[in-house]
């Protein structure tokens, strides 16, 4: 269970602040598959970066599994990044001088629970997945927007993290495409996983179990569509 | 006019080739507002980035108001893109140290159209159309994703071009912020500019008077869908 009590997220630049989040709040069940939405500026991608415990609070408690976040140093914020959560950024953050197959394999070197062999195979097999088997030795500059982003979300995968986190994962993707990343999210989450998305396509607010509507860094309101 | 003649455009990973365009011929008539859609990895972006001198085809010939751009040396291809042509690059492209406002105004410093005091207020009145108007002193990783697109935006805008290229211009953008860039391409079509969008939103389609669809490199079909 992830808890938010009152989360706020300020941003000082000189003299001026910016409340990006104002007071934030709600619990998230494991096994959830939460849909965020909200317009353009207000907050969803500073939420997810704190849900992924990327980045801290202002004010407020975060609690993962009944440990406070706030209580934990820099080292365990990063075991719980690394073997928890696979996050997927809005602007993809890969590797430039990294190939697909490398920026894949990436987190299963830092996470050390896949070795060897086994480490190449479960990239080729994610790559594979969404349907990149012919660009796995491309580097991101030989790549097009959508497969960029489809190797940001390989990657969020590789790891097998209990909690997938990605932020307009299907942006940059035809309709086909983004149907079959959404039915990746599915699997995992009838699996088990929680999986929480931000995302702009109203198609997508009814496919969760959880639909979070975020205007200028509040929450609007939450609604739960369905059976966890 | 800008018409294309069997363009391809190949690249070469060592002993590896990449068709991305393997042969194109179309025309685009001065005040088209033509859509382009296909799957991810079909080569719009690449297409598009032809179509704004941004890169040579490796084969075909292309001809801007008669003049075939093969024949132009790298300055009279500078010469066009920056007062001709506004290109939305999928990725953005906005330069990090520059804050929303400065990077708005760079076209406009490079084209000598606008000058002085002019220049400030035209890239501030840009920034506010695309409602920026209190972000216009951020910098890009002190804007949300939507926000450095709609920077993006009004950067391709500044030099007042005649032809504007916009490659996924909403894919980080709400319906709402989405709908009202649509208006802002729409106002500039009716005023007589050549508009060009790649886009994966299907709601897209019959926006225009063309719609070019393309698949693995190819035309699948081009529609004209109302008078120009
Ligand atoms: N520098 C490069 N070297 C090798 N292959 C490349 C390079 N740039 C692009 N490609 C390949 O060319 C094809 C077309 O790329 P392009 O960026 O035009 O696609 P796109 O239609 O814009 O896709 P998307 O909708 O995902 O943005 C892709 O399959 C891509 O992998
Ligand atoms: N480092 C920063 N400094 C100052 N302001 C910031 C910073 N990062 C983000 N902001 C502001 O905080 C607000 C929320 O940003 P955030 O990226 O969370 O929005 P978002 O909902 O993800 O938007 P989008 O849908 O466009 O991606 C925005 O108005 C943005 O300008
Ligand atoms: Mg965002
Ligand atoms: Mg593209």
């Amino acid at each position: 269970v992830i808890e938010f009590k009152e989360i706020s997220k300020v941003y000082k630049m000189g003299d001026v602040q910016v409340n990006a989040l104002k007071s934030i709040s709600f619990s998230i069940e494991h096994g959830d598959y939460v849909i965020i939405m909200g317009p353009s500026g207000s907050g969803k991608s500073t939420l997810l970066q704190i849900l992924g415990c990327l980045d801290r609070p202002s004010s407020g408690e975060i609690s993962i599994d009944g440990t406070q976040t706030s209580k934990m140093n820099e080292d365990q914020l990063a075991k719980v990044r690394n073997r928890k959560i696979g996050f997927v950024f809005q602007g993809f953050n890969l590797l430039p001088k990294l190939t697909a197959l490398e920026n894949t394999m990436l987190p299963m070197i830092y996470g050390n629970v896949y070795k060897g062999k086994e480490r190449t195979e479960r990239a080729k097999e994610l790559l594979q997945d969404v349907g990149l088997n012919e660009r796995i030795n491309h580097r991101p500059n030989q790549l097009s927007g959508g497969q960029q982003q489809r190797v940001a979300i390989a990657r969020a995968l590789s790891n097998n993290p209990s909690i997938i986190l990605a932020d307009e994962p299907t942006g940059n993707l035809d309709t086909q495409s983004g149907k079959e990343i959404l039915e990746i999210f599915g699997r995992l989450n009838s699996s088990g996983k929680t999986v929480i998305i931000v995302t702009h396509d109203p198609d997508m607010a009814k496919k969760g179990n959880k639909l979070i509507k975020l205007r200028d860094g509040l929450i609007e309101k939450i609604e739960v569509t369905g059976i966890g």
